[in-house]
């Protein structure tokens, strides 16, 4: 079980906060507004009232005795980056920030602070890269090299076995899961359709129009295949 | 090719605006902020003043030709929900919608608005996900039922192949890659390492100290794992 502190309870930092410790975690939550402390007491282990720039507060809280320290002011560069220099001084860390803006998260990078999050611009990424193709029902950058995608399966796929697309020699390609289709039947008797994982893939297994393939392989492979098969 | 209207520049908005243009789809970006269309020119295919709630305006821009429309207005619930409404009064759609807070998440799902984006929640989850381990340093939910994770090798891996770890029998979970670090030399004759990712792993790959598994599984399935080997 480890220990953090998050400074700065808005919708990111709170939602760091209460997840943290539903995952077991030790968490001490820091806001100076009053009425952010009310709102997460008993979804943390702690929640002081506290401003992030008081550094005898901070010491006094044991800051440097975390496992890590989630910083999620946003709005507030200068609070921020003084909250940053502070905890550096204290050798606490490591250090989670997040930023509102470009200029921030180059501050951020300059004072040395390697995890950074910039969740609009992250997840406007993730958005767009899923719109690649209306075939692409799903897109992540697992890395900078690698990438994952959810494909509805494109005609020319239908029927075959995994053995002969081939996708790992032909294209560098792994189909990690297949996603499918099983008509139940529920406790009513109504005949409704649910969709079942193969998160196994094996060479024989047939691939069935409808299905959902989930693929990871270098980027540029990915891309390449999603604008193919638009 | 396709065609997407984003309405609302912002950091999320501009964020899906120029990549999905980068992406080369054709995109039309709508905001009521002169200085935000300003900013815009020339990384999207046109940049239009507009305010969204003006049914006549968006009917002129054929906002119902478009393949999709991203409305990225989070911090004015009135004006997004309004636009919601004259979208989809023109059947214009499908909509993916950026929301602020719960509240107007849970407006937007009664509207009956399927892709939502919430992006401190989601990064935030994601951060503390990641944070479930010191092993861990990667974290997602590929979907509701799968997760996928990078985990630095414990030492009860290390000198194993993958077959006598025989993860996929033993827990159902996949080693999706296998990431090691390689000696290698730089043109101006130094000793660097590099990291380098076996995207292909077999059945007879050696698992070495210092490696980093990408594993793929049940989410519980990889929840236990992770709290195990911590
Ligand atoms: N000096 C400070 N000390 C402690 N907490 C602070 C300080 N300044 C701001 N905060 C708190 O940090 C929280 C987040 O701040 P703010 O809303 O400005 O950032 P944000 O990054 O936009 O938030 P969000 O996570 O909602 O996007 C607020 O609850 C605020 O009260
Ligand atoms: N009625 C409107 N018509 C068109 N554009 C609008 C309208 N109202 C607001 N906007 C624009 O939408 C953009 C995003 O708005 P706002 O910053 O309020 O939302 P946000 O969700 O907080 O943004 P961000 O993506 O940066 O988090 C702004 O550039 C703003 O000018």
């Amino acid at each position: 079980m480890a220990k953090y502190a998050v400074i700065g309870l808005g919708r990111f930092g709170s939602t760091v906060a209460t997840r943290l410790y539903e995952n077991g975690d030790e968490v001490i939550a820091f806001d100076n507004n009053p009425k952010a402390i009310d709102e997460i007491k008993g979804r943390v282990s702690n929640a002081v009232i506290l401003d992030s720039t008081d550094e005898r507060a901070l010491k006094e809280q044991g800051i440097n005795e975390m496992d890590g320290v989630i910083l999620a002011i946003g709005n507030n560069i200068e609070v921020s980056v003084l909250t940053v220099v502070i905890l550096k001084k204290f050798g606490a860390g490591p250090i989670y920030a997040k930023v509102d803006n470009k200029l921030h998260r180059r501050i951020m990078e300059l004072l040395g602070i390697k995890n950074i999050y910039f969740p609009e611009e992250q997840i406007g990424e993730q958005l767009a890269n899923s719109l690649l193709s209306k075939n692409v029902l799903n897109y992540f950058d697992l890395n900078q090299k690698l990438s994952i995608t959810e494909i509805t399966v494109p005609p020319e796929y239908v029927s075959k076995t995994l053995q002969d697309l081939a996708l790992p020699t032909k294209r560098k390609i792994n189909i990690i899961a297949i996603k499918y289709q099983k008509l139940k039947v529920t406790d009513a008797g109504e005949n409704i359709i649910e969709w079942e994982t193969n998160d196994m893939p094996g060479a024989n297994d047939v691939i069935h129009e409808g299905d959902v393939l989930v693929l990871l392989g270098q980027k540029h492979e990915i891309v390449s295949l999603i604008k193919e098969i638009s």
